[in-house]
């Protein structure tokens, strides 16, 4: 069980912070401009899809949605701040243990 | 960053080990179902806080963590493309049962040093459930800040499985820590991102690539709830005026509870809940509450009329210190919702001459737990009676993972002896406990001046 735990449990998690773009704000620097950090679970790597909680994007909500937003079941990439940048930070070793299992997977079996 | 760690690994060195990729925003759902069953479980009027202590006291920061409390983003990596090798798999809460082992898997404090915190675990229970199909979860797996969005999983005969998302790692209840973690059913954001690709039809068909994004049923727990599941209908609610608090049957009419809960009344209701479906108020008459000066804070209250059926539970003869237990009561939530269940270990046995006088746990025990029972996890006895846990009034801290229980042992042949003869009398031993009992318990004791902890 542990064994399998660990695979899921390097390919699934990630942090997902959210800024302002650098140079995109003449403003100084404020909290609202983040960044807003929080974690995240991979829920597919091809596409790459991501789902994480959505409070770290609240500070970024233009003003124009900011009146009867809450009432709404979606919001699109046009509801926030047009600065909005959202990374996501992954361990790498994902990547080679993945691969690695692909190949494991493609060897032929005695 | 006010976190004063010192990370052994260098920085340069640590993130090589990660890569970052920017992401675009699909969009951000609504998950109503959530927030209809968190305002029906969870009321505005009991001063409930997520995340930082601190934070909680900042004005407009309740409303800001209530308004966001059920909205998830769902993000694309466009050059995140490998094949999908250990995917992640969506499971159904709908089949979860109140003491289902879970796994929690986030990075507590984000992106600080997530070298050090990325994926860090911890394991837990099913503590309760609420909503449509068990939207809401509450586990006793302890989170911190920073895991919001991180998975939960269910170990399956399949493996483990994602069935929801951390939504509160922290729980501040009216200033006092509950220690809980709210949890989002990943199958109910799933069907609300499914509804909105429906509705934007095309629109989002090129911005989303196909996934399935369908959670499948649970797969038969590796780790299942063991006996402890079976025996909450014998965990009734004790409600006395204003004052509740939880109970537990030891035969059809009688229940064991403690002193503080029935608050000197001769009758009490209780609330029985033999299913999650079904709730019925039965008047109970006190037939036995210790003395103030007793160490033992216990009642034994009788049933106008007895249970035609329920799980009796078999009482302990023995305790092994470090066995898994688990605690049930209607602390926390009261009514809203049928009892809570949290884990933990026998942390201590305390004796007087050889016989167990108290019992210690690190199950979270939080108000309105009192009276409930104290569970083995693997053979489901039961091993005693919650008295209390601990409050530092000095600096205004509970610590809900320090408690204490009445070893079923000093009430099991007081109850066997009323039970054959229906006298009293057994009882009143409790009021006549030594004096290296009274010191055991001697936190149990009012204070004379400034109190110390409140037992």
């Amino acid at each position: 069980m542990f064994r399998n735990w660990d695979i899921a449990r390097r390919n699934a998690g990630c942090v997902v912070s959210a800024s302002s773009a650098p140079g995109t704000s003449v403003a100084p620097a404020s909290p609202t401009q983040g960044p807003w950090s929080c974690s995240g679970i991979v829920l597919s790597h091809r596409p790459g899809i991501v789902l994480c909680h959505g409070a770290i994007l609240s500070p970024f909500l233009v003003a124009a949605e900011q009146v009867d937003w809450s009432q709404r079941r979606v919001l699109l990439a046009d509801s926030f701040s047009p600065d909005l940048r959202i990374q996501v930070l992954w361990p790498v070793e994902n990547r080679s243990q993945a691969e690695g299992k692909i190949l494991q997977d493609l060897e032929p079996s005695c | 960053p006010a976190l004063g760690l010192n990370p052994l690994s260098s920085q340069r060195e640590a993130l090589s080990s990660l890569r970052q990729h920017e992401a675009q925003l699909l969009m951000a759902v609504a998950c109503p179902q959530f927030q209809d069953a968190f305002s029906k479980v969870l009321s505005r009027a009991e001063q409930w806080h997520f995340g930082r202590k601190e934070e909680a006291h900042e004005a407009g920061t309740l409303d800001d963590e209530l308004l966001f409390l059920h909205w998830f983003a769902f993000l694309r990596i466009p050059e995140l493309g490998f094949p999908a090798a250990g995917q992640v798999t969506c499971v159904s809460a709908k089949s979860l049962k109140k003491g289902d082992t879970l796994f929690a898997c986030g990075s507590p404090f984000g992106s600080f040093c997530p070298d050090i915190f990325m994926n860090t675990l911890s394991k837990g229970v099913v503590s309760n459930m609420a909503g449509e199909e068990n939207v809401l979860i509450l586990t006793d797996a302890r989170c911190l800040p920073g895991t919001e969005g991180g998975g939960v999983f269910a170990a399956s005969d399949d493996g483990l499985e994602l069935v929801g998302v951390i939504v509160a790692p922290l729980c501040w209840k009216a200033n006092e820590w509950v220690g809980l973690t709210l949890v989002c059913a990943v199958d109910c954001i799933l069907e609300n991102i499914r509804n909105v690709l429906v509705r934007c039809g095309k629109f989002l068909e090129i911005l989303c690539p196909p996934m399935q994004l369908v959670a499948r049923p649970l797969g038969r727990l590796t780790a299942s709830p063991g006996p402890v599941y079976h025996l909450l209908p014998a965990v009734v609610l004790v409600e006395c005026g204003h004052v509740w608090g939880s109970g537990v049957m030891v035969n059809s009419r009688l229940l064991l509870t403690c002193r503080h809960v029935v608050n000197e009344a001769s009758s009490v209701y209780v609330r029985i809940q033999p299913c999650p479906e079904k709730a019925s108020l039965v008047k109970g008459k006190v037939v036995f509450a210790t003395k103030d000066a007793s160490p033992y804070d216990l009642a034994v209250v009788e049933l106008q009329k007895s249970l035609l059926s329920f799980p009796k539970p078999v009482l302990a003869s023995k305790f092994c210190a470090g066995e898994d237990v688990n605690v049930v009561g209607f602390g926390v939530f009261g009514q809203a919702c049928g009892p809570s269940v949290t884990s933990g270990i026998l942390s201590a046995v305390v004796t007087v001459d050889d016989k167990p006088v108290m019992l210690q746990t690190t199950c979270a025990v939080h108000g309105g737990s009192s009276g409930g029972p104290l569970f083995a996890t693997h053979s489901g006895e039961l091993l005693g009676i919650v008295a209390s846990n601990t409050r530092d009034n000095s600096v205004g801290a509970t610590y809900p993972h320090l408690n204490f229980s009445i070893p079923i042992t000093v009430l099991q042949p007081l109850v066997a002896e009323y039970s054959r003869t229906g006298n009293l009398g057994s009882f009143q031993e409790l009021d006549r406990a030594c004096d290296r009992i009274q010191v055991v318990w001697r936190l149990q004791r009012k204070p004379r001046e400034i109190q110390r902890s409140k037992l």
